[in-house]
């Protein structure tokens, strides 16, 4: 058990510092076990550098930069050990467009080998998925799956709002 | 194995029964605020056997049943399944489906079903684990999560890991 | 103190319900001292039905339904005592695109008052401000303000991106 | 009275003397992710008299120092003033302005300013309530605040109605 948790950890810190690299265009970010602990005890420690900046703690990076670093890592366990699904809910809320689609073309790359699900009010994100599906509430309060044209993006949620009052 | 479809009846605002098809590559989910996007996440939560009301941003766990809107009746149960496809036989015969899905009554009885049989919340999970597809960890991220991943002490984060080793 | 404390409340419960049924058109919100304390003392109970919806549960609503909620409160503190400035962060993250338009216009009817400073990465609130600012970092670790063309919104992110690497 | 600019000197990312000008209306700030709008929201909520790091998203006060970048030193202080207009002659001649300000050394010294004489933190807050403009309260809200409004328990809540009143 020791053994795979180390194994698996080692693989998810590969992972992390390249794919932070990638959606910071540079800097350095690590994952370490908190010192002298048990593998099996440890906490897991994250630091992070951002390019042509000095500092390191999490504490002052911005929101967006705070979820780009999140993401990084969530996709570093991904990578490490991929799940044929994976639903993700406004993970791009905080993010500037440049940052979107660089978060999407990292999210494409494994979308071979999982199924990825994003929920998004995001316009850039809309325009880079293969199918969008609409949830609407025709009847006030029910909820129901409806079809979405990507061509009519620009008013896609204009047009599924819920009936006028 | 991998995901082919989900189907909701009864559960929060999917008063009527709703198949949202899981396909390969990148899908996305758009749709005014309030019309029961972050509802299907909560499904999937809810039956790969989270146990906490809590997380299913609920007071109780008999929130998750349709409590009625205008015109419309509460429902008398909440089901969710998820139908995964059987390429390599791995479960039932090759190129068959397996229906994972949970139940819960106004009543307050409870149950797991498996291909419609009744089954423990443990059997479940373990079939689950077995296929990769995890009960939960790092594969769905509800909304506003993201930013928690950083948050957490470094105790917390083994959690993530943990699924993955 | 006590009638000071007690009047400012009731005039923004009042603000509060108007606010609330005109963002979501519809709907009762109202706010409660807790019962049986000295108005000095108690603290301040929200309740919000949405239109069409049986739930009162503030634990129910969406993210977006929320972050609603939250700012008719807010501006129905700031319609009772108005302060000359205001400055929101990304408080339009959540927001649907027609639930952003009815949150300017409130806004826009406060700013005769009022100075108003929003920051955000939405591109229909940048189209209903009156002037853009940008904050860049042209040398990397160094913010700079640069005056940003309300004609070139589409790409303003992006022409202010920090230098590539 | 009214906000007539902001100026950051050394303030976080700010290494340069910044001016922001405030105009009447909705103004928006714009510009891609960690590029240091937030630190201008930070900078309000400081010159304000916030005695707490945390709420500056620091971890000790001495953070919002500007720590240095690529090719830059680290500054001696940070220094952030807000210019008041006045009108009606409140406090100098009608017509004239206002200045209040707030400077931290690196070696620890700290000082609030007004019109460039020393004063006490309490004389700045005084200034600030009678202006209207309030310290702090309901009119300056940082990012992500917005959904705590609503999470936070009933006694909580409290304070943005206390400043208020
Ligand atoms: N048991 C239930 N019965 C009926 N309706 C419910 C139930 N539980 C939740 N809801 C409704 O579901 C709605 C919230 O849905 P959800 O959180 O999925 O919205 P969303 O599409 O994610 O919106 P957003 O874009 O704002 O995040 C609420 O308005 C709530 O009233
Ligand atoms: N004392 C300091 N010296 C130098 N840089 C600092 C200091 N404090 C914070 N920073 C830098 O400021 C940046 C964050 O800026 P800020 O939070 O204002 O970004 P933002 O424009 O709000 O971004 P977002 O759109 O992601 O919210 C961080 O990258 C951090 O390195
Ligand atoms: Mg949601
Ligand atoms: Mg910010």
């Amino acid at each position: 058990c020791r053994e795979r948790f180390v194994e698996t950890f080692e693989l998810v810190q590969g992972h992390f510092e390249q794919i932070f690299r990638r959606l910071f265009r540079g800097g350095k970010a690590e994952i370490t076990l908190t010192a002298d602990m048990d593998p099996l005890d440890a906490g897991i420690e994250i630091t992070a550098r951002l390019p042509g900046k000095n500092t390191k703690k999490l504490s002052l990076l911005s929101g967006g930069e705070q979820t780009l670093t999140a993401l990084s890592l969530l996709l570093a366990v991904f990578q490490s050990r991929p799940s044929p699904f994976c639903l993700l809910d406004e993970v791009d809320a905080a993010l500037d467009d440049a940052n979107v689609e660089r978060f999407i073309d990292v999210v494409q790359e494994f979308s071979d080998n999982t199924q990825f699900m994003v929920v998004t009010h995001n316009r850039i994100t809309m325009s880079r998925c293969e199918r969008l599906f609409g949830v609407t509430m025709r009847k006030r309060g029910v909820s129901m799956l409806v079809s979405v044209d990507m061509a009519d993006i620009p008013s896609s949620e204009a047009s599924m709002s819920p009936s006028e009052q | 194995m991998y995901l082919k479809r989900i189907e909701l009846e009864g559960f929060k605002s999917f008063a009527d029964r709703t198949v949202i098809p899981v396909e390969r590559g990148l899908t996305g989910i758009v749709g005014p605020n309030g019309c029961g996007k972050s509802n299907v996440v909560d499904a999937l939560i809810w039956v790969m056997g989270e146990r906490s009301a809590k997380a299913l941003r609920a007071d109780a766990m008999d929130d998750v049943i349709f409590k009625g809107a205008e015109g419309r009746a509460s429902a008398p149960y909440a089901m969710v399944e998820i139908i995964l496809g059987d390429e390599k036989g791995e479960i039932v015969e090759a190129g068959g489906e397996v229906a994972v899905g949970r139940r819960l009554f106004k009543t307050g009885e409870a149950e797991f079903l498996l291909n419609g049989r009744k089954v423990r919340r443990k059997d479940v999970r373990e079939l689950l684990m077995d296929t990769g597809l995890g009960v939960r960890g790092y594969m769905v991220l509800a909304q506003g999560k993201i930013a928690a991943v950083l948050e957490a002490n470094p105790a917390e984060r083994r959690s993530i890991f943990e699924e993955a080793a």
